[in-house]
């Protein structure tokens, strides 16, 4: 009769790539090289690392590319290095704090895409700057998602480096690819203006984004949930790893800004005992405190520590390199939240310089969320829906005929992705009202200037 | 430093359940409907099986819902019903023949939303129609990714009843969701005229389709990986699971439409030996056979019988049903196939009688996968692209004034879904080019019939 089978994470993605950006060579060579630069770039900003990242594609013919990525951020420590490159849904970004990486899965895809395209092993060489620096080689066995070491080496670090390389084989379509991927560093340059990012492509063509100055932001710094973010599970989790034997204690320990007053007052408003044993309540109380937490008007909002957004002067600094503007718009919106989830959004509007005009139907909007630019799927992300229900005219923006660029980022602890592949950002009103303002704020300043500049015309023509 | 975690699938989806369809109650009230559904159909109609599926949705105040499917279906095994239920990345889909379910996911994603919402546990009863039937209820232990049995009892099964009820709460919104439900009924329905459904809401209305035919389509059977279709990592397991100890043998005994004769001249082409053991070959020799497999001009080209499309004379029968249009022309493409996965168009144009006139810059368009309605993303698919580029005015259709609906059914045994949500169709030039064609054959059907009618309302004029 049926079949029954259960099917590791790994044989998961393997069958179903294509839901994480791995549909045909053109989509995975953009997608391999955006995953492992995302990776570096993490590993050298959450530990207030300024990054320098070099990217080498090479044609070994016969569609067949090597890419080499190398960075100076913390390295991966020893023992987990085959897990960070070899096991599905395993990583160090599960945590509440911004950063690109979120699912465990990315590095990993690309690795099983080179193994199943050229049987291309994958060779690791880190360090997190002691006095050893380690090289492996590996495969991941898709059936059991467990890494094969297929070698490992352990030599003497002197220099102390820190850092590092991966490289693999795979087949891709550089071609296609290729203004997508050049696009891509361009964008991620815009937004880190403090990094050196190095870009050698199969036709030996080298990108260069040197850095411009040595400031970076703050890193994001892991907060604990925040009662609007719970659900029955998650809760349940906390109350079985906590050592509280009161709700009391439970809730003031464990909660994003909830200590012991405003547990009191919570507990109090619902009826609920704090000296209740979290361990034993039941599963009516259990349902009771989750739901009441999520509507309980009295905590306060989540804030943004978990957040690492890059700042008006940076992201001012990086449009300016790359676009020399006349004018740009540059605004950070105080930070907000969706389901218990912080977020901040930043927004910027440039005119002229060497911003383009766009063909009458298009418009130059570059999105990005958690840092990572997002090229693909406009139309369905949330921030053009914005876009084009603002009445452009109020601000005398001529989007059909003026050289403009409008600029979005979101950082949030949890991005409302609506795909594994990261590709756009779904609908939710509280982030579509700070994009919103956020815009019309920039408008509201461009305007400005424009009629400054207007006046400054007439004036000298008199 | 970095705190490295792994994650188990189920705890993968929980964290990220949005990206399977469960991103607020309304959607996923939605999503429980269509998936719990799904499994009944699937359930019946591998085993030509004519369906009786009830649904009844109740409220049960506080936002809590209470979803009950019952089936007729060829019901669960006992030892598999924890795992069916309880276990992400378990199920009996995971061969290559045409059915709704594919990921192993559906079932239990509805399931653990109810446990994350309202503490629910499922409840699920079951029989194959032997001497016994079998309740279990049953909760995901979401960390682990195991089912935890709270309660299981066999009982006799004195009428021999064979098939699924399943039972659980979870925290919806009706009120929001009741017109996508509905109408994801409707368009079960019209693909099914030989299914008896009734779904009960919970503001008491019945809604029924009674079966209006007894004839099904035949069942799709189980085939083997045809050579386009392969990768590495495919071929690697085959060879690792297959007693062959020659080439020869491997290729003859275990893809799809290659016998010896084929195997045989494809190893001459590429100049390898009958003889070599496979599972000896070298990483060369493996990747030159899977490349050259790719390319191999002389293979047979997948065949339809994994399929197992509506036929045209059902689904004029549903479309007629529903519509009761003046006219509807119906065709069914021969068997295509993308990367060596075979698949079938079958499309349908209803003019006239209850098939309403849209407003002007919208269209009728239904669409379908493997008989599942998919009613998201309409924009982003596909069938909208193809019917978009389309000029209608040469078949004398003016979509924007005459009341005019467009059907489009795509059967495959790997439906290019971009999302694990199963909302909408990725692009493929073949898929493409199928869906065009169908569409044009029966606009041309179509305008022939208008002509007639047109010429015999002017004879009759006179
Ligand atoms: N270049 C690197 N430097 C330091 N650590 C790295 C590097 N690349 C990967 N890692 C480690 O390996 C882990 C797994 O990376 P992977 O890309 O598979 O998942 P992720 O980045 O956590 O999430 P996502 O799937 O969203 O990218 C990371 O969490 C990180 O700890
Ligand atoms: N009503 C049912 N009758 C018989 N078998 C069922 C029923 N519901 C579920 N099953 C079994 O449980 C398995 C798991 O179902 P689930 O919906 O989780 O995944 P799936 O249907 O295989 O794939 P998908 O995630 O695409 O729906 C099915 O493959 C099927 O074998
Ligand atoms: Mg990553
Ligand atoms: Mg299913």
């Amino acid at each position: 009769r049926e079949k029954f089978q259960s099917i590791s994470a790994a044989d998961f993605f393997y069958r179903n790539r294509e839901i994480a950006g791995f549909d045909n060579p053109v989509r995975a060579t953009y997608t391999i090289i955006r995953e492992l630069v995302e990776n570096s770039l993490d590993a050298c900003e959450q530990y207030s690392i300024m990054p320098d990242v070099r990217v080498k594609l090479i044609d070994d013919g016969n569609s067949i590319y090597r890419i080499k990525v190398e960075d100076n951020g913390i390295g991966v420590p020893y023992e987990q290095v085959p897990y960070a490159f070899g096991q599905i849904l395993f990583g160090s970004k599960y945590t509440l704090r911004q950063s690109r990486g979120i699912f465990g899965l990315g590095g990993k895809m690309a690795v099983l895409y080179g193994q199943i395209t050229s049987h291309s092993t994958v060779k690791a060489l880190s360090s997190t700057g002691g006095f050893e620096k380690y090289f492996y080689e590996l495969s991941i066995n898709v059936q059991e998602n467990k890494p094969i070491i297929r070698k490992k080496e352990v030599t003497p670090n002197p220099g102390r480096w820190r850092g590092t390389i991966i490289e693999f084989s795979f087949e891709g379509d550089f071609v296609r690819a290729k203004p997508k991927i050049v696009e891509y560093f361009r964008q991620t340059a815009i937004l880190m203006p403090y990094a050196n990012i190095i870009y050698i492509s199969p036709d030996g063509v080298l990108y260069r984004f040197d850095r411009i100055t040595e400031v970076m932001p703050k890193p994001a710094e892991e907060v604990k949930p925040h009662p609007f973010g719970v659900d029955i599970e998650m809760v349940h989790r906390m109350i079985n790893a906590s050592r509280s034997t009161t709700l009391m204690d439970f809730l003031a320990n464990n909660f994003h800004r909830v200590g012991v007053a405003t547990a009191m007052n919570f507990l109090k408003s619902i009826k609920m005992s704090p000296d209740l044993n979290p361990k034993t309540m039941d599963s009516k109380d259990l349902v009771k405190l989750v739901s009441r937490m999520k509507d309980y008007g009295e905590f306060q909002p989540p804030d943004a520590q978990c957040l690492s957004p890059v700042g008006t002067d940076l992201l001012k600094a990086g449009i300016i390199r790359e676009f020399s503007p006349e004018y740009v718009a540059v605004t950070q919106r105080r930070a907000s939240a969706y389901a218990g989830y912080p977020f901040v959004i930043e927004a910027a509007i440039a005119y002229g310089g060497r911003v383009p005009i766009t063909p009458a139907d298009e418009m130059l909007v570059l999105r990005f969320a958690n840092k990572i630019p997002l090229l693909y799927d406009l139309h369905s992300d949330v921030a053009m829906k914005v876009i084009k229900r603002i009445n452009w005219q109020r601000y005398k923006l001529d989007v059909k005929t003026m050289p403009i660029a409008f600029f979005i980022h979101i950082c949030a602890t949890k991005v409302p992705y609506k795909t594994v592949g990261k590709e756009y950002i779904a609908d939710r009103p509280e982030v579509e009202y700070e994009i919103e303002w956020a815009l019309k704020t920039c408008a509201r300043e461009l305007k400005t200037h424009m009629g400054k500049k207007e006046r400054a015309y007439i004036a000298q023509r008199r």
